[in-house]
């Protein structure tokens, strides 16, 4: 994997044989396990990254539920190799994963990242088709049982922000739900998004402020002053409804009510000026200032056992 | 395949908390086949859409006549898609003369 080219898009083959190499060539840091089946029948790939230990408490990442955010499953395959590259030379890093799991879903939604690179550029949602009507797809992030159906989710199916006839309908959506249950030690879910620069926490669906509101404020107050120390990038932070915009189904309401305290929404690059084409040229910068807030948070629920 | 030949994505500011609404009823009009890349919330977020060209004038007038500030964040989002693909083919060339 040294010569994986970490500066350009990739396919969703390059990505998967990416991974595969990265276990092979770290076997005692790295494996993979296959936590479902996407609708049109692809493997559900998550890293695992684990020093030793059963059921150790862990960190879950998972980047590219919405297809047509490239940097972040980009971004994601730059930080699988961050971590076999860091552990054992990078101090914090090395004590998080002495103590912890990371979990590392790189491309959540793989049909639709097919689809984005073969038909439509665009696309965000699943490929699942909709009984009864000629749209295709159901938005993953407001296909959650958390609010589900509330406002800032669309009952149509051929809405962007369509949340599918029920919870937990969509394969991809379902296989993260019975892996978070059947894990049952997550200790943190980060969920990766682009664009428009935020870190965000529960929640998204109501007003009524998370009970842990201010530890988490501290905490994405604390990782974006670190993310934008390496460019001066810089980022909003809050509670999604606060901050963007009222949506009901979303992952980290539904993680958080789990009882995963440190449940984050990250919004990479970048503000507007590219949108979702953001040039490929962006891929390591937005990766290594974003790595400064994961390692942040990781280092964080690491030293704060709850 | 889809393609975006004549799309725009527009930046919309909303002056006031009056003109949220007023935004937000593009949404209803499915016959425009707007995406919204980033949606209406408040005045200090932008509303980014992306606009087909087919229903560009439409919006751009409806705009105007209720005085909502805009401006054209992606002035040809194909071709900004191509330089996309020609990115990545020219990665992959590199890397197979590598190889």
């Amino acid at each position: 994997t040294d010569s994986f080219d970490f500066s350009n898009y990739h396919t969703l083959n390059e990505i998967y044989s990416f991974q595969d190499q990265l276990v092979a060539e770290n076997p005692n840091l790295v494996s993979k396990i296959v936590i479902g089946q996407s609708y049109q029948g692809r493997d559900l790939n998550v890293l695992k990254f684990s020093t030793g230990g059963s059921n150790r408490p862990a960190i879950w990442i998972d980047t590219g539920i919405h297809s047509r955010e490239w940097i972040t499953q980009a971004s994601s395959t730059w930080f699988a190799k961050k971590i076999v590259t860091d552990y054992g030379r990078d101090p914090a890093l090395t004590a998080v994963l002495n103590q912890m799991d990371i979990f590392l879903e790189i491309v959540a939604n793989p049909d639709g990242f097919v689809y984005t690179h073969t038909n439509n550029r665009m696309w965000r949602k699943t490929r699942k088709p909709n009984t009864g009507s000629s749209c295709v797809g159901v938005d993953p992030n407001r296909n959650w049982d958390a609010g589900f159906g509330g406002a800032g989710a669309s009952s149509s199916p051929c809405n962007e922000s369509y949340r599918g006839p029920s919870v937990h309908s969509e394969p991809e959506v379902k296989a993260i739900v019975d892996f978070v249950k059947s894990h049952g030690n997550l200790k943190a879910f980060i969920s990766i998004h682009s664009y428009s620069q935020m870190l965000l926490y529960p929640y998204g669906y109501t007003y009524t402020p998370a009970k842990d509101k201010a530890a988490l404020d501290s905490l994405a107050k604390t990782a974006v002053a670190d993310l934008r120390s390496l460019y001066g990038t810089s980022y909003r932070y809050g509670s999604i409804i606060d901050t963007i915009y009222q949506a009901s189904g979303g992952s980290i309401d539904w993680t958080y009510n789990q009882g995963i305290k440190y449940s984050f929404a990250f919004e990479l690059r970048d503000t507007g000026r590219y949108g979702f084409n953001l040039p490929a040229n962006q891929i390591l910068p937005t990766a290594q200032e974003t790595w400064l807030a994961l390692l942040t948070i990781f280092s964080h629920v690491n030293n704060n056992p709850y | 395949k889809d393609t975006f030949e004549g799309h725009q994505v527009l930046r919309i500011v909303a002056k006031d908390v009056t003109q949220l609404p007023l935004i937000k009823d593009l949404e209803q009009f499915t016959d425009l086949q707007l995406d919204f890349w980033t949606y209406v919330n408040n005045v200090e977020n932008p509303v980014d859409i992306r606009v087909p060209a087919h229903s560009l004038q439409y919006v751009k007038r409806y705009l105007e006549t209720h005085g909502i500030g805009y401006s054209v964040m992606i002035e040809d989002l194909q071709a900004m898609v191509d330089e996309e693909q020609e990115q990545m083919k020219a990665a992959a060339r590199s890397a197979e003369v590598f190889s």
